[in-house]
């Protein structure tokens, strides 16, 4: 095991609780539904992850499939995010495999999609407001998210 | 104390991140 990329993934768990999402969002098993990942991009920019985007993130309790899906939406989601909104190529940015995040709650690959919830908390319209409470974090989960968003921003290209 | 040093430098680093990146133009257009 990736031991950096185990403590990115819980350093963003941590930041991704700021949210305070309906959705549980303890455990790197809370996220395999997708639920708080969803509701968190839909405060980070509700009019591209909008209401009727939301209500397609199924309740779905332990069915892999239906949690790949709901996984599978909110990752094209984002792509097109970085794409259409934010004007930026991830092209550089290996995209993190979901159906390994469903079947085996597998933290490397789950980190990488917090890593790019996180591009878009930073990069978006209220990103003043996202920034603020990242700075409000523990000093060591600051540091990982730093790190996180300076290997994204050298990623990227307009 | 050296590790109070290093505390708030690590400290310094930080904040000049977070507030260069507060400062940045954001990517969204308009």
């Amino acid at each position: 095991m990736d031991l950096n990329k185990t403590v990115l993934c819980e350093s963003l768990i941590i930041w991704l609780q700021t949210f305070n999402a309906a959705a549980p969002c303890k455990t790197v098993e809370d996220l395999t539904t997708g639920a708080a990942m969803a509701q968190a991009l839909h405060q980070i920019d509700p009019s591209w992850f909008s209401d009727s985007w939301l209500t397609r993130i199924k309740d779905v309790g332990d069915n892999l499939r239906l949690k790949v899906n709901n996984l599978k939406k909110i990752l094209q989601m984002i792509v097109d995010y970085y794409n259409e909104v934010l004007n930026q190529q991830m092209s550089g940015f290996p995209l993190p495999d979901v159906v390994r995040v469903a079947e085996l709650s597998d933290p490397v690959e789950l980190g990488r999609l917090l890593q790019l919830i996180l591009g878009c908390a930073v990069k978006c319209e209220r990103k003043q407001e996202y920034i603020q409470i990242i700075m409000t974090l523990e000093e060591s989960v600051q540091h990982v998210v730093m790190t996180a968003i300076q290997e994204l921003m050298s990623k990227e290209s307009m | 104390d050296p590790n109070m040093k290093g505390a708030a430098a690590n400290e310094g680093v930080l904040a000049n991140f977070f507030n260069s990146l507060l400062s940045k133009k954001t990517g969204a257009p308009g």
